[in-house]
């Protein structure tokens, strides 16, 4: 899995 | 957003305000390792650039500006206004053998090659270590005050209580980061001795722990 991940956690 | 992922952020600002009124009300930062927070400070800023590039709500925009204004605060009050009580000589635990490592894991191990991923990248396996010279010093001089290991305690339940959001997440939004979650467990088990003083000691009635 090679894909940015929505940053939605601190 | 679930319930343990908000009682792990509030457990986590709990921590961070713990020892930033300790400091202030005692004048003292005795016994606080400034590497450590100045890990953290460099943590917050690195992974929240991101405030500058998106809009996710207004309670996330609320805490990373609040995270990174306490950690600043924490920073200055140790190494400026409260410099003389600073125990420096037993804050000697070397920062470059973690930034420097951590650093060329996050160019080798992210998962988008960009600027900001890659200090986001920077910033998740900071964390997950930097708590490390804080708990060499209390190793060094062998105790650590109440309010110094309340604070150790809800920095370290934030994490486990983000290793259960996780798991709520992959099950019921399908939702994962291999980095976070990699690192959150690190993290986690870095915490893990220490809640077993914790509790052990906090039950017996003594006001320090000591880990020897």
């Amino acid at each position: 899995c090679h894909r940015t991940t929505v940053k939605d956690e601190l | 957003m679930n319930i343990f992922r908000l009682t792990g952020d509030l457990s986590h600002l709990a921590a961070i305000i713990i020892l930033l009124l300790k400091i202030w009300k005692t004048r003292s930062c005795a016994g606080i390792s400034g590497k450590s927070q100045v890990l953290f400070a460099l943590v917050f800023t690195t992974r929240y650039l991101d405030l500058l590039t998106s809009f996710i709500s207004l309670y996330n925009t609320t805490m990373k500006i609040i995270y990174i204004g306490c950690a600043y605060a924490t920073v200055y009050l140790i190494y400026m206004k409260f410099k003389a009580t600073y125990d420096g000589n037993h804050d000697t635990f070397r920062v470059e053998f973690l930034v420097v490592p951590v650093g060329g894991l996050a160019f080798l191990v992210n998962h988008d090659f960009s600027p900001l991923e890659i200090l986001w990248t920077f910033s998740i396996y900071l964390e997950s270590v930097a708590i490390l010279p804080q708990l060499f010093m209390i190793s060094k001089t062998g105790e650590a005050e109440t309010i110094t290991t309340h604070y150790l305690f809800f920095l370290g339940l934030y994490r486990a209580l983000y290793l259960i959001n996780w798991i709520w997440r992959f099950y019921f939004e399908g939702f994962f980061d291999m980095i976070a979650i990699v690192a959150g467990v690190v993290q986690t088990i870095l915490y893990c001795d220490f809640f077993y003083l914790y509790v052990t000691k906090g039950e017996s009635g003594s006001n320090k722990i000591n880990p020897a």
